[in-house]
């Protein structure tokens, strides 16, 4: 469901030049939960980013659904994104000025879709933020923001989600809780995962490991 | 040399009370690194906030140095805190219009100090960011940004660094170089160290572990 070939982001020029990611070919079958490690600052961020249509390319294509994504005009683009992928952000980009329920929802709105209350709610009682929905994000703990964001990627059941180490500021109980309810999910509406984590033991619940390494993946793994 | 006696923070009203820290006595003795582990929402952010002198009591008292740190003025508190303590925000909160060594420095040039730049050199080169001193924190990466955070942190060689989940972004081999650094840093200057983590095999480095759940140390424990 989502391929990249030679993918490639660099930054900079002459010695300021870095190349975050440099030629990447990954192939994601339909319904399977695949998970990316590395150290930090290998480019796994940038990958997910260009995976997800959210940043262009230097070099190198991505399809998702035999779609050359990086083809479309940002319009397109923008429209084709919102209905096909769920992502949930490293620093969780919560509308400040929004409450958690509205912070969830505000994707669904966007869309004009009609909101399913009923799932929303039981979403956010498995990710134990019901309770909070009238809040603000700066009334939340750390973990508590992270949730959030990973309600709201899951809110529009995506075909494909996203995740960037959805579970960095969470105890180790709620953490196994969040890749349960990520797994579940994928079963239950045929969705694609796609999971940044820097915790193996998390890894380990995927179907397949994918490890990164100075912006490339490392050979002697399965591809 | 820090002491909380009976610390409480509340939240709102009636059904909307949240007791985010609620009765909490605790001694941290010069030299040690102690850890504080507790599940999300539990408390511990709200805990390291008022020990730093960074957010007021509801009731109760904190004690540096035997100072009671909430009978001082804004003023002198933030003159206090700035002498006395290195945060390590949950979020980082970096500085977006400067670069990394500006973000780094800022508390020095605060207070007027020569900047030490061998020291500040070696802090970046043993915390693997130093190539990126140039750079603005929306150009690193996750784990980059909290680096940068921590070097701040111990810039200023505090007599206290209070450090809320300086690992979350970080691979295993990554987090463990940043607690060994701590560490040492802690033996070398006779600095004190209470540290959040999520990760259990971190928190057994520490000289102590102290557990929170819902705003209480957690009985059974040593205090
Ligand atoms: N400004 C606020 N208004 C209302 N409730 C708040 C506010 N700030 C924090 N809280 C609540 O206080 C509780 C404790 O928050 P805290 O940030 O200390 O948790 P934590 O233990 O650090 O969690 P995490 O591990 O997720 O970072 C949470 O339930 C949170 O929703
Ligand atoms: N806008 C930018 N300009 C210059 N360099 C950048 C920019 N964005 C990212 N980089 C660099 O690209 C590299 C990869 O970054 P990326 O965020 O993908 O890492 P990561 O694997 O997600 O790391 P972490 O585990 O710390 O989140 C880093 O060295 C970073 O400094
Ligand atoms: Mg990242
Ligand atoms: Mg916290």
């Amino acid at each position: 469901i989502l391929d990249t070939k030679s993918l490639k982001k660099h930054y900079g020029k002459g010695e300021n030049l870095v190349k975050a990611v440099d030629g990447v070919d990954l192939s994601i079958e339909e319904g399977k939960f695949v998970a990316i490690v590395g150290s930090s600052g290998s480019g796994k961020s940038t990958l997910l980013h260009m995976m997800g249509g959210l940043d262009r390319p230097t070099e190198g294509k991505v399809y998702i659904d035999g779609k050359d994504i990086h083809s479309m005009n940002d319009e397109s683009l923008a429209i084709f994104r919102r209905r096909k992928v769920g992502f949930v952000f490293q620093s969780y980009n919560l509308i400040p000025v929004l409450n958690v329920w509205e912070n969830i929802t505000l994707p669904i709105e966007f869309d004009l879709k009609i909101v399913d209350k009923e799932f929303i709610k039981e979403l956010m009682k498995t990710l134990n933020i019901y309770d909070k929905k009238s809040a603000l994000p700066n009334q939340l703990s750390g973990g508590q923001q992270q949730r959030v964001a990973i309600a709201r990627a899951l809110a529009t059941r995506p075909a494909i989600i996203l995740a960037d180490e959805p579970t960095g500021n969470l105890d180790s109980k709620t953490s196994l809780e969040v890749v349960n309810l990520l797994k579940q999910s994928v079963r239950k509406y045929h969705q694609t995962l796609v999971m940044i984590t820097h915790d193996e033991k998390l890894a380990q619940m995927a179907d397949r490991i994918v490890r990164i390494e100075d912006g490339k993946i490392k050979v002697g793994e399965s591809c």
